[in-house]
């Protein structure tokens, strides 16, 4: 009986493990597909105008955002060499990430959301090594809940 | 019981070393993929700007150095970020409007 | 009074959740309330950044 109760506790502790495995893929997933997305876009666009855009209006990864309202007063103090900045707001705002970023605009096809069209799902699928394409078959209807033991 | 519990605990490590390799396989593949197309990973301010809403707010942008220490606190009136780089300056601007 | 420390400026795919919170934290704040806390006194004119 002990040692069934000892392997009821390493089972339950190893069913966790995997749990938090599978969500810390599933988000590394999400970020290959949504950076090659963007990669192609970029590249497809700089096809199209048969040159890269001006230097000062891209914003290259990584990076960080904080949004806030128009009418929100930032009081900012600088040190000289930029290495401190120190930001008063008197209203509230959002900060994000660039993959958070990237997510908004349709990059990581919707599986964020485990929403994703069949053409879209299609897409996904070709950004992705073989050995994850069963996982993006199932994040897009939702969290990813296997393990499938492909090989490659 | 204890037969099917010893079964069930050997595929779960099977499953869980199977993860380990995916996980560690992704991130190398990440890592060398914003490195092969550090170029091409950009974004531009209409996209961040279609990323919020509603859209006329204050977006500000922060690149930084590794390692830099980004603080949010709540002094006595309203909120407080300070950023902290200990690698090279920071770069903040602001997304133009139009 | 709440504080959250980061670290950024990772390459790319270094996610962190704590932005979440920050930002639970932020809009959980009743403006008005904390105005009214600091003594009613209108927030002093900040330099516009």
């Amino acid at each position: 009986a002990q040692e069934c109760q000892n392997l009821e506790v390493e089972r339950q502790r190893r069913l966790e493990r995997i749990k938090q495995k599978q969500s810390q893929l599933q988000e590394l997933i999400l970020q290959q597909i949504a950076f090659k997305n963007l990669v192609q876009r970029n590249r497809q666009r700089e096809q199209q105008t048969k040159r890269p855009p001006p230097a000062n209006s891209v914003i290259h990864l990584p990076f960080i955002i904080v949004n806030t309202s128009k009418k929100t007063v930032i009081d900012c103090s600088i040190s000289n060499d930029k290495f401190e900045y120190l930001f008063n707001f008197d209203s509230m705002f959002e900060i994000h990430d660039d993959i958070e970023v990237l997510k908004r605009m349709g990059m990581a096809c919707g599986l964020e959301v485990g929403k994703c069209s069949a053409e879209d799902l299609k897409t996904a699928r070709s950004l992705v090594p073989k050995a994850l394409e069963p996982y993006v078959t199932e994040m897009a209807q939702g969290p990813i809940n296997n393990v499938y033991m492909t090989t490659g | 019981r204890f037969q099917a519990l010893q079964r069930e605990v050997s595929e779960l490590t099977e499953a869980e070393e199977k993860l380990d390799e995916l996980i560690n396989k992704c991130s190398l593949q990440l890592r060398l993929l914003t490195e092969d197309t550090v170029t091409l990973g950009y974004v531009r301010c209409q996209d961040l700007r279609n990323t919020v809403h509603p859209a006329d707010q204050i977006i500000m942008v922060i690149r930084a150095p590794p390692e830099t220490q980004m603080q949010v606190s709540e002094p006595t009136e309203g909120y407080q970020i300070s950023l902290k780089s200990s690698k090279g300056p920071i770069d903040v601007f602001l997304c133009p409007e139009d | 009074r709440s504080r959250i420390l980061i670290s950024i400026g990772e390459s790319f795919g270094v996610s962190d959740e704590k932005f979440q919170k920050i930002n639970e934290m932020v809009s959980s704040t009743d403006w008005s309330l904390k105005r009214s806390l600091d003594g009613g006194s209108a927030p002093k004119p900040l330099k516009r950044l």
